[in-house]
């Protein structure tokens, strides 16, 4: 997965994602969900169909979420997982994304509430708020918070690029998704960045690639532009 | 191309099994469940699933915390299945954390 969040040069925030996954049946199953309560939308998210948590969604004029994968696992963690879910009571990814996006009252307390709880696995969360300088990247391990990653406008940090890599260890490896994606905001430029733009670097090879399932692009000051797009397949 | 998924809305107001219904009139069960098996059958070792299914007759009154719980019961019978096999489409779906 890519996620970026970022900031123009007049205080809108900004969020997109590319959702990556293998399976490429996902496509057909992949759908947008408006939560409704007391009459109105409480919170919007992607999802597929079947599945009650999400990755990607958005409290609208509140803060913006998206979850990428942490670290590569092996497939007997899968059992360690459902076991510590089951056993510890500890939360899916997922449905801390959903229990966020229904509860949290603001960008700072979606942030409190994302990096605290104990979850099943290791995960990346991106957040997007609906003021200045209201966006960072929160590296979870199971038990809490392993770093929080801030925008910081006013020292150059305008936007942040998340992909599945901890964004303090230098990539070595094949993956160039990251290296891609900054090197496209770099050249968008903070004037120049908006929602158009964000999807744009999205759809760039190879931050947009094989497995990328859909591109979502969302600002939680602005809910109306909600966008999310099946992408075809390779 | 690039398409739009389609939109489904979920009443919160509502019961939790009986929220996610506008699901079954955007898509077909039949087509649902295979695409669940597959997932499953993917993402899921066997051992796994069996085991789950154990321990699932067993406590599954206590380990589905709510109203997440009760939204997989209601799930389970629109597609006419186990809940044992929605709680494992949740986890293969869950796995692309791993």
């Amino acid at each position: 997965c890519t996620s970026i969040v970022a900031q123009d040069k007049h205080g809108n925030v900004y969020h997109g994602r590319n959702l990556d996954y293998r399976y490429p049946a996902l496509r057909k199953v992949t759908l947008n969900v408006n939560f409704w309560k007391n009459g109105k939308i409480a919170y919007t998210g992607t999802t597929f169909a079947g599945y009650v948590g999400l990755w990607t969604g958005q409290s609208p004029y509140k803060f913006t979420v998206s979850g990428d994968q942490r670290g590569k696992h092996h497939w007997w963690d899968l059992w360690k997982t459902i076991v510590s879910a089951f056993l510890m009571k500890r939360t899916p990814v997922s449905w801390l994304a959903r229990e966020t996006l229904e509860k949290a009252e603001d960008f700072q307390d979606a942030v409190l509430r994302l990096s605290k709880v104990p979850i099943i696995a290791d995960v990346y969360y991106i957040v997007g708020g609906a003021r200045p300088g209201e966006g960072a990247v929160i590296t979870r391990n199971r038990a809490g918070p392993a770093d929080i990653w801030p925008l910081e406008p006013l020292s150059g940090g305008w936007f942040r690029v998340e992909t599945n890599f901890d964004h303090w260890v230098p990539n070595t490896g094949k993956d160039k998704r990251r290296e891609a994606a900054e090197k496209a905001m770099n050249a968008t430029g903070q004037e120049h960045v908006n929602m158009d733009s964000l999807f744009q670097v999205l759809s760039l090879f190879p931050v947009c690639n094989w497995k990328t399932v859909y591109t979502t692009t969302m600002s939680a000051a602005s809910p109306e532009n909600y966008t999310t797009l099946i992408r075809p397949p390779a | 191309s690039d398409v739009s998924p389609p939109t489904i809305d979920v009443n919160l107001d509502d019961d939790p099994q009986v929220r996610w219904a506008p699901l079954f009139q955007v898509f077909d069960t039949d087509f649902l469940k295979r695409t669940a098996q597959e997932m499953i059958d993917a993402a899921i070792p066997k051992w796994i699933h069996e085991a789950l299914i154990s321990v699932m007759n067993v406590s599954e009154p206590f380990i589905l915390p709510e109203p997440y719980g009760e939204e997989l019961r209601g799930m389970s019978s629109h597609f006419g299945s186990n809940l044992s096999d929605i709680v494992m489409l949740n986890f293969a779906y869950e796995a692309n954390a791993f």
